[in-house]
């Protein structure tokens, strides 16, 4: 369980941060 | 009412711990429990108890330091204050993730989609306007050309008459 | 009771405060174990240099297990109120902080229905923007052509310019007039011809 949390905790720190890299990366390729 | 800083705290509660752990294990108790060999060795039984004591506050402190040390706790306590004074005059019960990772990412992207946004409007708004120009050349363009081809109708007309002059000349000329 | 996961504390520290606790716990324990044992291992070596001592071993044993249950009882007590205060002072994201990295939630919040309506629109700007370069494309191919078409039909008027220069050249201003004074002219002569004729007959 407490492996669970802290997963589930370290993805919600990190990963909207990586999507966001993508994002806006596609964001740019779009606009070009 | 002043504020402690969390690493502060810390140090003092488990200073606090240890104050009353020692307390509840006071040499009373101790020499109660060890009676008999109290009796025997009074002054061993109280240096044994001294150095109980200060055996167990020094392992708990070097735990705790090792504890500090591991996690880096201090820097992680220390930054954690500044969040908390940082964010202190927003009184409402902050935002917390919702457990649906597609909505709380809304908010996340959001920002950068109104940017998206406002580029394409302005890219939109520009090229209407360029092409608001170029309709108008069209328009010119086609005026011109409707002009050119009636001059070139009329030049054409004119000499087609000629033609006929031409021919009527002929006709006249070659009369028997 | 509902175990309140502190998920939000694990996103700042990188582990649940409860795990965090547990760990002391656990060290503490083992500490306040290894004291006591050593208490026991010094008190029975010391009662070896004890002529006729009458204290047993296992006397010795019934008391630190009477004096460790006594602590352990005290330390189970004063742990947890340090871990109550551990886990609402220290170890606690307050309600009203939000992280860092949630800061949009803050600053941007949008909801699912927001978003998708957002992204709507930047489809339909997408489209449009290709339709307006659409637009461009034809008008600029339309462009092109006209000037394809004035530069024909000014080629054209250049000829009949050039033609009625060749004319004016010759002494003849205006081609028609002088095609038209040539059939009278000629109207004219014929008629002197025909005069001419019929008196050479009748004579």
């Amino acid at each position: 369980f407490d492996e669970i949390i802290v997963d589930i905790a370290t993805k919600r720190k990190w990963y909207p941060r990586k999507i966001l890299e993508c994002v806006i990366r596609t964001l740019k390729a779009q606009l070009e | 009412g002043t504020t402690m800083s969390r690493v502060e705290l810390l140090d003092t509660m488990v200073d606090t711990f240890l104050e009353k752990l020692v307390a509840a294990g006071s040499y009373q108790r101790f020499t109660d429990c060890y009676k008999h060999f109290y009796q025997l060795q009074p002054e061993m039984t109280q240096r044994i108890y001294d150095k109980f004591v200060s055996q167990l506050q020094t392992s708990i402190r070097e735990e705790i330091s090792e504890i500090k040390e591991e996690g880096n706790l201090e820097a992680v306590l220390n930054s954690l204050d500044r969040i908390v004074e940082e964010g202190k005059e927003h009184q409402e019960p902050a935002w917390r993730p919702s457990g649906i990772p597609e909505k709380d990412l809304c908010s996340t992207v959001a920002p950068y989609l109104l940017q998206q946004r406002d580029a394409l409007r302005r890219h939109v708004q520009k090229q209407e306007a360029k092409n608001q120009e170029l309709a108008s050349a069209v328009l010119a363009g086609r005026r011109q050309v409707e002009e050119l081809q009636q001059q070139v109708q009329a030049r054409q007309q004119a000499w087609q008459a000629l033609h006929r002059e031409q021919r009527e000349l002929l006709s006249v000329l070659r009369a028997p | 009771m509902s175990v309140d996961p502190m998920a939000y504390e694990a996103q700042f520290f990188g582990f649940t405060p409860q795990t965090c606790l547990l760990r002391i716990y656990i060290a503490f324990q083992d500490y306040l174990f290894e004291v006591m044992q050593a208490v026991e291992q010094v008190i029975l070596k010391k009662m070896e240099g004890i002529p006729d001592c009458e204290i047993s071993p296992i006397q010795i044993r019934k008391c630190t297990e009477k004096f460790l249950c006594f602590m352990k009882g005290r330390f189970d007590n004063l742990f947890g109120k340090m871990e109550q205060l551990f886990l609402q002072l220290i170890l606690r994201i307050p309600a009203n902080i939000l992280l860092p990295e949630d800061k949009c939630q803050e600053t941007h919040p949008c909801t699912e229905e927001e978003f998708h309506l957002l992204r709507k629109e930047i489809e339909e700007l997408q489209e449009r923007y290709k339709t307006e370069l659409c637009t461009k494309q034809a008008l600029l191919a339309e462009l092109e052509e006209q000037r394809i078409v004035q530069a024909k039909l000014k080629e054209t008027l250049t000829l009949f310019d050039e033609l009625e220069n060749i004319g004016r050249a010759h002494g003849t201003s205006d081609f028609r007039e002088s095609l038209v004074s040539l059939v009278q002219n000629s109207r004219k002569l014929q008629n002197i011809r025909d005069t001419v004729e019929q008196e050479s007959k009748r004579l």
